[in-house]
């Protein structure tokens, strides 16, 4: 039975698809069946995975159309990790799924007849707390909530809090946290140092241990269409990943 | 007659806001009039002008409730700088303006009576292409687009281009791109220089001169609820800043 995780903050460029991809290629390397579905309209985690233009069905033709997941399953070159792809057609959902019954359930009934088949679900989803957002956050069995070390970041996290608890409240009672993992940590500022320590106080032992450093091979993976495993393992991002990777698969046996 | 620019890219983290806050508050620094709109429902304008709280009509009101915009304009410390303040109760707009007849012209009504009191307006737009960044794309002269030099922004700007083909031939035939501003640009990485040469071939002269630098001195300045000019005036972030305001005034004098 997979774990299904939504990888979400309304903060933009904080670091929510650089941690879709490389979380889940390394989960799929450490022999995990890995599927990461594309919720962005911007289709980053699509792209940066090599992917764009390869698929003819994408995630808005199951959610808006119908149409089983099932038959829009991508390889990648990690034989463990598959993707459900998007493109800007997707753009369209946020308004199209207004009107429907059920809004936030589509996905979580979608996902249904796959999750036997994988074990971890990684939902890449846009910088926004509309529909889209709201569909991951009914279908996952957690949140895994990716934080830039400086100040707008710290003062958007109320804001998700106050949606999480409102989602536990409504579509989704059993939603924990994974955690929250700091993102672009440079060691060399204050600001850095400063937002970490705010955020280790606020959120005690919800903050993973590990932490991913800024790291310029991480930004320049996706234009080669590959995780930072395949594209440079020697690099501190890697590492990085790799060491958050083991958490997660720790945090599934405290569960 | 002020001239209204909307800053805006779906893709987040870019610099949208720091370039609102900081273009802003030099233009107004220069005697221009400013009048800064935050519509955003993360409200990082807002706070990152130290205005968090210090309200209680905020741009929601103006835009749900028809309230007048020139009943919540907010002082700054910079006596040329005022503000349309924004809060997370703006996220319900999104989907309470989609059944709204003139659904995208909202914003445009809102400002008329207001343009003749300032020289520049500006506009901070949220991550996303939905209703509140139409609103504003159907309001303005220009949009000034911030992009950071990494390969996902790049990856948007196709979508971001097609989005403004659409919007000038339905809300706004009069649209016109004030620039492209490269943002976070680090001289030290191939990546960055990779993506500005690819820019600079694409876009050529829409592209403006200026570049701004990364600089952590501009993302600690909004935790002090200050721009940059005021927080660190020998910084490069506020040398680039006060670059930038020379261009867009030229601009003009071009336009
Ligand atoms: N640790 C890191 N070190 C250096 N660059 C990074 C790191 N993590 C992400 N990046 C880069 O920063 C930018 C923003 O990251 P990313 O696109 O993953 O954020 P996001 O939260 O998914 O953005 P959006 O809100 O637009 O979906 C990207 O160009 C990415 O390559
Ligand atoms: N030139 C720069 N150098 C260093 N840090 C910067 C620079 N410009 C912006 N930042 C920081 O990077 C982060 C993202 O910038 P900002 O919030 O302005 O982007 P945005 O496009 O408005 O994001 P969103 O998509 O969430 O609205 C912020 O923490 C900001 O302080
Ligand atoms: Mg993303
Ligand atoms: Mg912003």
């Amino acid at each position: 039975m997979a774990r299904t995780i939504a990888i979400t903050n309304q903060k933009g460029g904080v670091g929510k698809t650089t941690t879709t991809i490389n979380l889940g290629a390394t989960l799929a390397v450490a022999d995990m069946k890995v599927l990461i579905i594309d919720a962005d309209p911007q289709g980053n985690s699509t792209s940066g995975l090599g992917l764009r233009r390869k698929f003819s069905r994408s995630f808005y033709h199951a959610l808006i159309m119908n149409e089983p997941l099932s038959g829009m399953v991508l390889d990648t070159e990690l034989p463990n990790l598959k993707v459900i792809p998007s493109e800007k057609t997707l753009v369209a959902a946020e308004i199209e799924l207004v009107d429907l019954p059920d809004r936030e359930f589509k996905l979580k009934s979608l996902l249904a007849p796959l999750v036997h088949d994988y074990d971890y679900v990684l939902i890449d989803c846009p910088p926004s707390l509309g529909l889209l957002t709201l569909n991951a956050l009914a279908a996952a069995d957690s949140v895994l909530i990716p934080i830039q070390c400086e100040y707008f970041a710290l003062e958007g996290v109320s804001e998700l809090w106050d949606t999480l608890v409102r989602v536990r409240r409504t579509v989704n009672p059993k939603l924990t946290v994974e955690g929250f993992l700091l993102t672009m940590f440079d060691e060399r500022t204050n600001l850095s140092t400063q937002v970490m320590s705010d955020l280790r106080d606020f959120l005690g032992s919800q903050v993973f241990t590990t932490i991913i450093p800024r790291n310029v091979r991480l930004a320049e993976a996706p234009s080669h269409g590959k995780p930072i495993i395949l594209y440079d393992i020697r690099s501190k991002g890697a590492e990085s990943y790799v060491r958050l990777a083991k958490e997660v698969i720790n945090n599934v046996k405290k569960g």
